[in-house]
């Protein structure tokens, strides 16, 4: 009820004295979201209701922003710096951190494959995923794109193996046969190593937007130095059935390119 | 022009009849802080309008407002533009045709607030303009 006291902790003359009516919590409700830019009020699905990692790595920027925001100190790039941690989803480096500072939003993004592909042995293990842009309002341009994975120890078979974890575009798909590829990152890793693995999208992100028809997902697919593909499960990548906080997700950040006038209500 | 000011000066100086021309500048108490333009504190709740569902952070915003009189003479915490100054002493002297200043807001600062959308994917975006943190004449 302190919104009800000035800084005095005077009740203010002007004040309403009560709860807001049902009528005037519809008018508070409809007036703000037409500031946050939302045609309605969403309905999210959450999981077990928890968070899972993408809403955990956004509440960490939302908190290095309300810190910034509070303190308007410069030396705040050393806090969101401190706060970099191995026990949850990895902070941005120095780069993103100029991003995070200069973007007007940022979203991430769930995968919206539900189950990891189980193919023959004839054919080479990957993991799709796809990701919803659609909800992306128009005049906003991508500044920063990364693809997240979080890799646990890989599986005891190869735990003394190198690995090359190879990061697609899916440019074409087809009924028959694999889908044609462009391959945007590859990248070795030793097979014991665990933490979140950032891939740079930027490029592609801007296609999707640009041109929605495009967007056909990425996939990720895992050799062994000798070679062999070898699943995603196997190479130790969180899937579907992992941890909430270790999900893969895409994080976006955009800067506004033309400005917005809200129309009169 | 030079008429009309010879004759606000000479009017400003006389007693009033009748109160036409309002109070005289000594009947204004400049320290009387209650009354005085300034930032009141205001809460806008989400948690309140229910959506703690979609609304990731924050739970709430200290939104303020500004409330208060802009009348002579002006003091220094109400951060009165020059032009806020002149207008209260014009509308001492001809408070029918010159209102007094606004008390309003002078500076401004953004939030960040952090939702989920109808997909599940979520939004961190900063709103310009959401929070009161000066007031003054003007």
């Amino acid at each position: 009820s302190n919104y009800l006291f000035d800084g005095n902790n005077e009740v203010h003359p002007s004040f309403i004295h009560r709860r807001l009516r049902t009528h005037e919590k519809r008018e508070m409700q409809k007036e703000i979201l037409s500031i946050l830019g939302l045609p309605h009020r969403p309905r999210p699905h959450l999981s077990h209701g928890k968070y899972n990692s993408a809403p955990l790595f956004m509440l960490d920027l939302y908190n290095t922003i309300s810190s910034e925001e509070k303190n308007e100190v410069e030396g705040m790039l050393e806090q969101y710096q401190s706060m970099y941690t191995t026990q949850g989803p990895r902070l941005a480096k120095h780069q993103e951190n100029a991003f995070l500072n200069d973007a007007d939003m940022v979203m991430s993004f769930v995968n919206l494959v539900e189950y990891d592909r189980e193919l023959s042995p004839h054919r080479m293990h990957h993991k799709e995923f796809k990701f919803n842009l659609s909800q992306i309002p128009e005049g906003e341009a991508v500044t920063a794109s990364e693809l997240r994975l979080y890799k646990e120890c890989a599986n005891q078979v190869v735990i003394n193996e190198t690995l090359l974890l190879s990061v697609y575009q899916v440019v074409q798909e087809h009924p028959n046969r694999e889908a044609d590829l462009f391959l945007l990152e590859s990248r070795r890793l030793w097979a014991a190593e665990e933490g979140w693995l950032e891939f740079d999208i930027l490029a592609t992100s801007n296609l999707w937007v640009m041109s929605p028809h495009y967007n056909l997902g990425l996939q990720i697919r895992v050799e062994t130095s000798s070679g062999r593909s070898i699943s995603s499960k196997e190479a130790g990548l969180v899937g579907r059935d992992g941890g909430l906080e270790k999900q893969p997700f895409m994080v976006a950040f955009f800067k506004v390119s033309e400005v917005h006038i809200r129309t009169a209500r | 022009s030079t008429n009309k000011r010879n004759k606000n000066r000479n009017r400003a100086t006389q007693p009033q009849e009748g109160g036409s021309r309002g109070p005289s500048p000594a009947d204004y108490n400049s320290s009387d802080h209650n009354t005085a333009c300034r930032r009141h504190e205001l809460y806008v709740s989400f948690r309140e309008l229910g959506w703690q569902d979609w609304i990731i952070a924050p739970e709430g915003y200290a939104a303020n407002y500004c409330g208060g009189e802009c009348v002579f003479p002006l003091n220094a915490h109400m951060n009165a533009t020059n032009h806020a100054i002149v207008q209260t002493l014009v509308h001492l002297m001809n408070p029918e045709n010159v209102p007094k200043p606004c008390c309003a807001a002078t500076k401004l600062h953004a939030i960040s607030v952090l939702y989920f959308d109808d997909n599940s994917n979520v939004i961190l975006k900063k709103y310009k303009n959401m929070v009161v943190r000066a007031c003054g004449c003007h």
